[in-house]
């Protein structure tokens, strides 16, 4: 859910 | 994850490793600004409310955790260590960073990605980290000479950020749809509020002289 939603990062 | 994302988030590491080492060995937390050690704390808490729904990597879960951890301990410590307490230059940390918490969700109110809650707490952490370092530019200035591992912490702090720019740059060349523009304006403002203080640096690094700032 949150990789694509571009919240894979810190 | 890339090369430039790794560097960022390891350079981030140091610059929190630089600072607890600055207050545990000197006890002191003399040119420290408390309002930019708060600003980092809701920052961390803001951002990673999806901690505990969103499992990226353990690798992830682990850095917030640490990030978390180590900005509410640092507030704590410069609040309540008696030694620590002592050392803050409370009369020259006057920025009323306040405002930047509510300019901040005002603005993130108005422009985020989608109208929910956990988008709108991202979106104002990344405008409050972007201003965040204020406070503590601020003191710098104020306080004239900066000792070296104070200098080191700042340095790390907007370098690990200008190491994102790039790799923001990187996925967007290397990934189909990758579009983060809130993030990367964010951390073009945040890289620019710091461009002064690394001439400065760049300049005491050259000459082999003490870090300071013109007031």
């Amino acid at each position: 859910a949150a990789a694509e939603a571009g919240k894979d990062e810190l | 994850m890339n090369a430039f994302r790794l560097a960022g988030d390891i350079t981030h590491l140091i610059s929190i490793l630089v600072l607890l080492l600055k207050i545990y060995a000197t006890k002191s937390c003399s040119g420290i600004s408390l309002k930019t050690q708060e600003l980092y704390a809701v920052v961390f808490l803001a951002r990673y409310l999806d901690l505990f729904t969103d499992f990226i990597s353990v690798y992830n879960s682990v850095m917030k955790v640490v990030f978390i951890l180590s900005s509410v301990a640092i507030v704590w410590c410069m609040r309540r260590h008696r030694a620590v307490k002592r050392s803050y230059d409370k009369e020259l940390d006057t920025f009323r960073h306040y405002y930047l918490v509510g300019a901040c969700f005002v603005f993130a109110l108005l422009v985020h990605e989608k109208f929910t809650f956990q988008e709108v707490f991202w979106a104002f952490s990344i405008y409050l980290e972007a201003v965040a370092i204020i406070p503590q530019l601020v003191l710098l200035q104020r306080s004239g000479n900066v000792d070296n591992l104070t200098g080191q912490y700042v340095f790390f702090l907007g370098a690990y950020r200008a190491l994102y720019i790039l790799n923001w740059i990187y996925r967007y060349f290397t990934e189909a749809k990758f579009s983060r523009w809130i993030a990367c304006i964010s951390g073009l403002v945040q890289t620019a509020l710091y461009a002064d203080f690394f001439y400065y640096y760049f300049l005491s690094w050259k000459n082999n002289a003490k870090l300071n700032l013109p007031a």
